[in-house]
């Protein structure tokens, strides 16, 4: 462990206990995409199935476990709570989101670290993570406003991933041949696709305006 | 542990 990716996780934690605060005490999801929510369940439904056949420590169990309950958590909220759902923009959130899981899919059965059944669901929730934002971050250009909550939770969840990419520059640099191309390529891909919400979010707070992504 | 690939990271 190392204090890039303490930082990433705790980036990571605070971004998903915001949507929580969000949608658990205002009971609203307004401006947050289900669809990438969903993603991310299956993102880490399919990543962190090794909590049953291995330990690595309890930080890294009890994390898991969290990451786990609230990516589930937040899609019952925004599915079925009859109060959070109505806030739900379900016609503004259209991102054929299915259209990303085949192709992640099958980019993990065709490049993989080794051929099982529990690398290759890894390889593709890494696959998956690293386009999972998008329909979230197309939601926001739709959405006129973003109310602060919304964007402060997309700028954490795109921060964990820049302090993984610090992370691994440090391990490659303290750690004989550590190298993990699949992850690194995924994350600086995932890292990427934050490129402009990054430029706008510290714009307006620079400013001291509401966050506008151009449509 | 080298007979699945050790995974560290969250």
């Amino acid at each position: 462990m190392n204090i890039f990716r303490l930082a990433g996780d705790m980036s990571h934690l605070f971004s998903i206990l915001l949507l929580l605060l969000k949608i658990h005490t205002i009971k609203s999801c307004a401006g947050v995409s289900l669809k990438t929510q969903e993603l991310y369940a299956l993102v880490f439904a399919t990543r962190y199935l090794d909590i049953f056949t291995g330990y690595i420590s309890l930080y890294n169990t009890l994390m898991k476990m969290f990451f786990l309950w609230s990516s589930f958590t937040i899609v019952w909220y925004m599915r079925y709570h009859n109060v959070v759902r109505r806030s739900y923009d379900k016609d503004q959130d259209t991102f054929r989101h299915y259209f990303l899981i085949l192709p992640c899919f099958i980019l993990a059965l065709l490049v993989h670290e080794k051929f099982t059944f529990l690398e290759v669901l890894w390889t593709f929730s890494l696959y998956l993570e690293a386009v999972a934002i998008l329909p979230q971050l197309v939601l926001l250009q739709r959405t006129r406003n973003v109310d602060n909550l919304t964007g402060h939770y997309v700028f954490f969840l795109g921060a964990y991933r820049s302090f993984y990419i610090l992370n691994w520059i440090y391990r490659y640099f303290t750690e004989q041949n550590y190298y993990k191309w699949i992850t690194w390529i995924s994350g600086l891909v995932q890292t990427a696709l934050y490129a402009d919400f990054f430029y706008y979010y510290v714009k307006s707070w620079r400013n001291s305006e509401r966050l506008q992504l151009p449509a | 542990i080298n007979d699945i690939t050790f995974h560290d990271e969250l």
